[in-house]
C-alpha cells in the first residue's frame, strides 16, 4: 500500500520534531 | 511504557528514497564537478533534520541549485529517466526570491515526498530549484512528456498546492525541446 503524507501532516511534523 | 517508547522510536517511512544535490557554478571547473549529492533520506523524520539543517534557497548565491530527485536518477536531462521527459517550470519574479520562493520549494518538496499526485506520483523524477539573477526557477520533472494525461494531472495537483490562482499558468516543457531551443523560448507542450 503507497506511504503517502499530506501537506498538513508533513508541516505538522516539522513542528513537533523541531520541539522535541 | 513500552509501547510509548517503541512508538517514539518509530520513524515514518517514505514511498521513495530521495536524494539532495547541490549545484554551485564555478566557472574553472566541469559542470558534472560543480555537482553534489548532499545526502539520501526515506523518512519524514529524516527529510525535516535535513531540511532544518541546509541553507534556505532564498539565502544560495547566484548561480546555485538545489535538486531533490528519487534515488537513482541524476538530475541531468541526459539521465535515463529523465531524457524522454520534461519540466513543470514555475518562473518567479525577482522580488519574489524573498516573499516566495522558499514557500514554493518547500510546498514542492512536500509534494514529492508525500506523493501527492495520487497514481501519478511514479511519474515524477524530482524536482531542481535554479537560484538566478535574472530571476529564480523552480520545476517538477517528470519521466515522459508524452504521457498526456498523466503529465497535466501532475501540472493541476502541482499547482493547486502552490495556491496559484486559476488566472496564472504554468507550461511543461520537454527536455528534448529545451535541450534543442534555438532561440531563449522553449516550446511549451502543456499548459494549466
Amino acid at each position: 500500500e503507497k506511504k503517502r503524507y499530506d501537506r498538513e501532516f508533513l508541516l505538522g511534523f516539522q513542528f513537533i520534531f523541531a520541539s522535541m | 511504557q513500552q509501547l510509548a517508547l517503541a512508538q517514539s522510536l518509530v520513524k515514518y517511512p517514505l514511498q521513495n528514497r530521495w536524494a539532495l544535490w547541490f549545484f554551485k557554478n564555478e566557472k574553472n571547473r566541469l559542470w558534472q564537478a560543480n555537482l553534489r549529492l548532499v545526502t539520501k533520506f526515506s523518512t519524514v523524520e529524516d527529510f525535516w533534520a535535513l531540511y532544518d539543517h541546509i541553507k534556505p534557497a532564498s539565502k544560495l548565491s547566484c548561480g546555485c541549485d538545489y535538486s531533490l530527485f528519487k534515488d537513482g536518477i541524476e538530475p541531468m536531462w541526459e539521465d535515463s529517466q529523465n531524457m524522454r521527459g520534461g519540466r513543470w517550470l514555475i518562473t518567479l519574479a525577482k522580488q519574489q526570491r524573498h516573499t516566495k520562493l522558499d514557500c514554493f520549494w518547500l510546498d514542492t518538496l512536500l509534494c514529492l515526498i508525500g506523493e501527492m499526485f495520487d497514481d501519478y506520483s511514479n511519474e515524477v523524477c524530482g524536482a531542481v530549484i535554479n537560484i538566478r539573477a535574472k530571476g529564480d526557477k523552480i520545476a517538477i520533472w517528470t519521466r515522459e512528456a508524452e504521457h498526456q494525461e498523466a503529465v497535466t494531472h501532475i501540472g493541476r495537483v502541482y499547482k493547486e498546492h502552490l495556491g496559484l490562482s486559476q488566472e496564472v499558468t504554468i507550461g511543461y516543457q520537454a527536455h528534448a525541446d529545451t535541450a534543442t531551443k534555438s532561440s531563449s523560448l522553449t516550446k511549451t507542450k502543456f499548459v494549466v
